[in-house]
């Protein structure tokens, strides 16, 4: 399946990602 | 053409129009009189971009390449001092946008950048979480291309 990405789906990996983004302080690093 | 740079330019005007700004949002043209992300930027940080600055926006610019310009430098560099004075982060390492492309040719590469500017502010400002929300309802595609935005600014920016 094209949208797996390391046996996370493509909607998987963007949740992560803007999840982490919320939760993330307030001008911490990247 | 930069066909990736021109998706960069077209996701995130489809994310600017969010914001719902009185100024007109839907193409790049539209976007290169720097009213519609003054607008956008207010509302990110009222304090910061606030009523007095947005004043000196000028409104009617028609196609006045010019007066296009130098309302795109003042949203450039309130932009660039709030990274550097409210996020604390500095972007000399992010390549700021050609503005005459802009402003003259409406160039998507260069706006591109300009908008990704913006995001930063939003995806890093007091109320962010109210704009990531916001990017987790568009459409997968438009947020794929919203993460790698935030990513690269964030390879590129140091404390």
């Amino acid at each position: 399946d094209p949208s797996m990405k390391g046996g996370q789906t493509s909607e998987g990996v963007l949740a992560n990602f803007f999840n982490s983004l919320l939760t993330k302080k307030a001008g911490s690093p990247g | 053409m930069d066909l990736n740079k021109t998706v960069l330019c077209e996701s995130l005007i489809i994310w600017l129009q969010t914001f719902n700004t009185a100024a007109p949002c839907k193409t790049a043209l539209d976007l290169t009189t720097g009213v519609a992300m003054s607008q956008a930027l207010h509302q990110i940080d009222p304090t910061w971009f606030s009523e007095s600055w947005l004043s000196r926006i000028k409104g009617d610019v028609g196609d006045n390449w010019r007066l296009k310009m130098n309302n795109l430098k003042k949203v450039l560099q309130m932009m660039v001092d709030y990274y550097n004075e409210v996020l604390a982060q500095q972007i000399s390492d992010f390549p700021l946008p050609d503005l005459v492309l802009v402003a003259e040719h409406s160039d998507p590469v260069e706006l591109g950048r300009l908008l990704q500017l913006i995001l930063g502010c939003a995806v890093k400002c007091e109320r962010k979480q109210e704009y990531i929300q916001i990017i987790m309802t568009l459409e997968e595609s438009v947020q794929h291309v919203v993460m790698t935005a935030i990513q690269e600014l964030m390879s590129r920016e140091t404390m």
